[in-house]
């Protein structure tokens, strides 16, 4: 019977222990719903996403969204306060999150965050840079495999494009920016690891 | 636990966000 659900995509990590399990997980269901139809609605808007096909537009968002959200709410995590805040507004440290179960996802996530934040993009770039996150030709189930690789790659042009007119001096920014693609899949699975042992508990 | 996706109930969520406009649509 665990009682907390750590991730900060809930309104708070403390969960009502007269609850069923089922009515926890619609509560969280209902907290993560508007932050998943953000990210379907920010598909929509990179140009060409709407016309991969429908089922490729499904298999990338079911396979990207966690990543996406990892980067949108980067900020979450307070590298400095080793704090979360949880969409509830509250801030909570990271022992009494470790107190709570939290395991190494937490430390994983701090990492990412902070090497992501400290590249210092702009807006326009990490919105580039999240469209590239979610059109990758390798997730699984992607039945026109040639249509998502062009427009990622043509979006990994764009980013490089934007972040060598941005940054001239730093050459090494992309380069950096494009090895945070594996650090996003390790952090997923990691994440798909932990979802399965909340639905065991 | 192959399709965490569709575990969590995204797909569903996701569906529904993709296609809400057309559904939305007066006839």
């Amino acid at each position: 019977n665990r009682m907390h659900l750590v991730c900060p995509m809930n309104t708070s990590p403390h969960v009502n222990p007269h609850k069923s399990g089922h009515e926890v997980w619609e509560e969280f269901s209902h907290s993560f719903t508007p932050a998943v139809r953000e990210v379907v609605e920010f598909a929509k808007k990179i140009p060409g996403f709407r016309d991969l096909s429908q089922h490729d537009q499904v298999s990338l968002l079911k396979a990207g969204t966690f990543e996406v959200l990892v980067v949108r709410f980067a900020s979450l995590f307070d590298v400095k306060d080793r704090t979360v805040t949880f969409l509830g507004g509250k801030k909570y440290s990271v022992d009494t999150l470790r107190a709570m179960g939290a395991g190494d996802l937490l430390n994983s996530m701090f990492d990412f965050s902070e090497k992501l934040i400290n590249l210092g993009l702009s807006e326009e770039e990490m919105s580039l840079f999240t469209a590239v996150v979610l059109v990758s030709a390798d997730r699984s189930g992607i039945e026109n495999v040639n249509s998502v690789e062009a427009l990622q790659e043509t979006l990994i042009r764009a980013v490089r494009s934007l972040v060598t007119k941005n940054h001239p001096n730093e050459s090494a920014i992309f380069t950096k920016l494009l090895l945070k693609l594996p650090d996003l899949r390790s952090l997923n699975n990691m994440h798909s690891e932990e979802l399965l042992a909340f639905k065991v508990h | 636990f192959s399709d965490p996706a569709s575990n969590l109930g995204l797909e569903d969520i996701i569906r529904k966000a993709l296609m809400g406009n057309l559904e939305e649509r007066p006839e």
